[in-house]
């Protein structure tokens, strides 16, 4: 809920007492001393009011702990789903080795709850999060596409920090139901702005894998994100290519700082790393960037992208500036986000024009060498695929050859921007070649589609391979995506309103005094300039020529209607612009009846029935008509939205107090509603949840004081009385737990105690009962037999190498390990 | 080696009529239909618990006979995709 459009950074920012927040180092800076990197500008868009509210982001990756506690009071369920177990349930699936952490890692990035005492802050603290537990299982074509369609009107971002393997030898992408999910979701998701598809690139760095051959990071309908070390430099696990579009920070070198998130078990970890950390960072900047302005579609939230972000001290030795002026480069694209960048941006923004395609196709002649040429006109002969301004070029490539590592392929645009499309790879042993394979590269972003685009591929035989066979190139496709028209300049002098949020003006009170004459005759000769539909199939428009058919009784001095004397219906001017005689008024004017003649309506009314502001019927372009006292202004009352097609203010929803172009997209509700995406729904009170199914408020659990379901194990806190394990409220904990009072999060917990252990005193090796088969050693509990060494060579070796801390070895090493501390 | 395919007992089906002409077709083929996959219109999810879960290669029995219904547009048994976190 945007308070005012003129907001400044404030320097009073408050601390919040989450546990990790001094050590979030990429957020802020708390201490001069403490070196850390804030130029992701992350507090400052918090310091101007942005914080996600109303955005709705989804993690798809191994489940969510939806009970986690800096998670839960942000958890959203209708933005969760189990495609693993078909369910609605995302919880993870626990086993010894906490396999199905990543989940619950990469949300708590994104809007770990702030200020809770618990973990972390999340970038976009206020926006609902949910998880899509789908990795925990066979991944097919049909998992992934079910996961990229979960309710696409309700969902604004999805995050993926997975992908094919990064081996540095497979090529792999989407299937063909994944590719419809995709493009059903740009097409229709948020209603009809697009779903927004965060992709987090390769891991593969050090295999020399290339993340051009990953058709996720690689498709133009995801923003695929790559990550910078603290201090700038390359990560070891970093993939290189043309399809990355932005960068953020995330875990380098022993000793660079990893990232703190939340972590499986109700924990806090600072142990996330790689580029799985970066997706979920961008989708927290791109909620904060669509709470500034909910209008953006999915292809503008891309260009704020490329706009905002910026190189800063990122180690790169190619950057380059591209013929659009746009620093870019293969390891970065176009440099680090800037989250406040970005909500400024936006606040401003309007919608970039219709995305167009232009495809050439150029099959191969036979002796066709690995080079080829393409000369485009953008399409200019087909007006809906004239392609100018080059945002995503896509380049399909049909080449046999007998080692696929050996290739490298380079794409130059018109203006000489080169893109590597694929570096050669080492692991890469396959002789499939590419088999119309699509490469993709931004880094021609803004520059003319005009000219030769050049398609360079050298190929390296390695000593792996015969190098008398030699490979071909059958055939290459060149896509332009991209604009006809200029993306930023103005669309003429109207406002477009339907994608540019309101600057508020100041207006004329339409109930205030009726100008004094001067200014009304000045608004009059103003008005004299309205290009509005006068003369059109209206019924409203005069009839030319009317040859003194209108003029009255005294006549006409000639052939036109301005020269009657006097007018059978209607007069139409004044004596200084000359008279002329008309059977209706055109727009813009009323029927005066008593004298005869038409008068001009208020400003900005297009039909009336008087001069003043609130005798308005209809309005002119760029303003609505109020139905409650009937004049026409910009804005419409609270509980009413603005209809472009109809230009009027139509009423929202009942249970919304404000919505957005449609009467149930509702941005804030009324009292007892709460927003829920956005639909607003009954708020329900304590100890009672939103039943999707029946729509109303169900009872929770008699253990529950709130829930997200009936059952015992879908409490979020616990009733009075009871304690919280795991995802259970219990009276007592039960054996193997031990109880504490938390001191800021105001409901008693169950903790597990050690492995094998009945009762203990609290964490760590505070054992006082073991289980049966077990004894009481040093207050851990081992099994049931003399602690001993299986051989003592063997043993000191594991000492040494610290290789106690694996249980198998400690089983082995019995009296080294536990005895001997 | 390259890397060998898995098929699995689940397909996924094109066909225009519904989810009535989907569980009609799925029933007299043996499958189960799981519904339609996401937000694809006419695009559904089958079953077919006689199938083995995962083989190296696609068998061939009496639920092969769906891809020739003439009610049937596109058919795609499903392979296992392997995916790693990053």
């Amino acid at each position: 809920y945007i308070k005012s459009d003129t907001r400044s950074p404030d320097p009073n920012f408050v601390h919040f007492n989450d546990p990790k927040w001094s050590n979030m180092w990429y957020i802020h800076c708390t201490d001069k001393n403490n070196r850390c990197r804030s130029e992701m500008n992350i507090l400052a868009a918090w310091q101007r009011g942005y914080t996600g509210k109303n955005v709705v982001v989804t993690i798809l990756d191994d489940g969510i702990e939806r009970n986690h506690p800096d998670l839960a009071q942000n958890y959203d369920q209708l933005a969760s789903y189990d495609v693993n177990g078909n369910d609605h349930d995302p919880t993870p699936r626990y086993d010894s080795s906490n396999e199905n952490k990543h989940g619950t890692r990469c949300a708590g990035e994104v809007a770990a709850v702030a200020n809770n005492s618990h973990c972390i802050v999340g970038i976009a603290y206020n926006a609902r999060i949910g998880g899509i537990r789908m990795l925990d299982g066979d991944v097919t074509d049909v998992v992934e596409a079910k996961s990229l369609g979960v309710r696409p009107d309700y969902i604004d971002i999805y995050s993926a920090s997975w992908g094919p393997d990064d081996d540095g030898k497979t090529v792999d992408g989407p299937g063909p139901l994944a590719k419809q999910a995709f493009e059903m979701g740009i097409k229709k998701g948020r209603k009809g702005l697009g779903s927004i598809f965060v992709w987090a690139s390769g891991n593969g760095g050090r295999q020399g894998d290339h993340c051009s051959c990953d058709g996720y990071t690689n498709s133009i309908y995801t923003i695929s994100i790559s990550s910078t070390t603290e201090n700038g430099n390359k990560p070891w696990y970093l993939e290189v290519c043309s399809s990355t579009l932005a960068t953020t920070y995330s875990s380098g070198e022993f000793y660079d700082r990893k990232i703190v998130t939340t972590d499986l078990r109700q924990r806090c970890t600072d142990g996330h790393t790689g580029t799985s950390v970066s997706a979920p960072m961008v989708a927290g900047v791109i909620a904060l960037t669509l709470e500034a302005n909910p209008l953006v579609s999915w292809r503008d939230i891309q260009h704020l992208l490329v706009k905002t972000s910026r190189p800063v001290h990122l180690k790169a030795n190619d950057w380059k500036t591209n013929a659009a002026g746009h620093r870019v480069s293969h390891l970065y694209g176009f440099g680090l986000v800037d989250a406040e960048g970005m909500v400024v941006e936006a606040k401003k923004w309007r919608s970039v024009p219709t995305q167009h395609t232009c495809t050439r196709i150029r099959p191969a002649s036979r002796n066709q060498s690995l080079n080829s040429t393409i000369t485009s006109t953008g399409c200019t002969e087909q007006a809906e695929q004239h392609v100018s301004y080059v945002e995503h070029v896509v380049v399909k490539v049909l080449v046999v050859h007998p080692r696929r590592g050996d290739l490298e392929v380079s794409l130059i645009s018109p203006s000489g921007t080169r893109s590597q499309l694929l570096a050669k790879r080492l692991f890469d042993n396959s002789n499939e070649g590419f088999r119309n394979w699509e490469f993709m590269t931004v880094q021609c972003w803004g520059e003319r589609a005009e000219g030769q685009w050049i398609l360079e591929i050298i190929d390296s035989p390695s000593s792996l391979r015969n190098p008398e066979v030699l490979g071909k190139l059958k055939e290459w496709t060149l896509v332009l995506y991209g604009t006809s028209g200029h993306p930023y300049q103005s669309h003429g002098t109207q406002h477009s309103r339907s994608r540019m949020l309101e600057i508020p003006t100041p207006s004329r009170d339409p109930n205030g005094p009726e100008p004094p004459p001067e200014v009304l005759k000045h608004q009059e000769e103003e008005e004299e300039e309205y290009s509005g539909r006068r003369g059109s199939s209206d019924n409203t428009t005069q009839t030319p020529s009317n040859l003194c058919v209108e003029c009255g009784d005294q006549g006409c001095d000639g052939p036109d209607p301005d020269h009657c004397l006097n007018c059978i219906h209607y007069s139409l001017g004044s004596l200084k612009t000359g008279r002329t005689c008309v059977s209706h008024c055109p727009l813009g004017f009323y029927d005066n009846l008593e004298a005869r003649r038409c008068r001009r309506c208020h400003k900005g009314c297009e039909r009336c029935v008087g001069r003043t502001p609130t005798e308005c019927r209809s309005c002119r372009r760029g303003l609505y008509f109020n139905p409650l006292n009937t004049t026409c202004s910009e804005t419409c009352p609270a509980g009413y939205f603005a209809d472009d097609t109809q230009r009027k203010c139509l009423r929202c929803h009942e249970n919304c107090m404000k919505c957005l172009r449609d009467s149930d997209r509702c941005t804030a509700c009324n009292d007892g509603y709460s927003l829920a995406g956005m639909t607003c729904v009954p708020e329900c009170a304590n100890g009672t949840f939103f039943h999707l199914e029946e729509m109303k408020c169900s009872p929770c659990h008699t253990s529950c004081s709130t829930c997200t379901g009936p059952g015992k194990e879908e409490c979020i806190q616990c009733a009075r009385d009871h304690l919280q394990q795991e995802w259970r409220c219990v009276q007592t904990c039960a054996p193997g737990y031990y109880s504490t009072e938390d001191a800021g999060y105001h409901q008693g917990m169950c903790h597990k105690c050690e492995e094998n252990c009945l009762s203990c005193d609290g964490p760590g090796t505070t054992c006082v009962k073991c289980k049966d088969s077990y004894n009481l050693v040093s207050r851990m509990c081992i099994v049931n037999a003399t602690c001993n060494n299986a051989d003592e060579v063997f043993c000191e070796m594991v000492k040494s190498n610290r290789l106690c801390e694996k249980k198998l070895f400690r089983q082995f090493c019995c009296r080294t390990c536990l005895m001997t501390g | 080696l390259a890397p060998r395919n898995v098929y699995t007992n689940h397909w996924a089906v094109r066909i225009a009529g519904g989810q009535e002409e989907a569980d009609k077709l799925a029933a007299k083929y043996g499958y189960n239909n799981y519904g339609q996959i996401g937000s694809l219109e006419d695009h559904y999810h089958f079953h077919h618990s006689r199938v083995v879960r995962r083989a190296a290669f696609s068998t061939r029995g009496a639920h092969s006979f769906i891809q020739m219904d003439p009610k049937v547009d596109w058919v795609q048994q499903q392979l296992v995709k392997q995916r790693v976190k990053r």
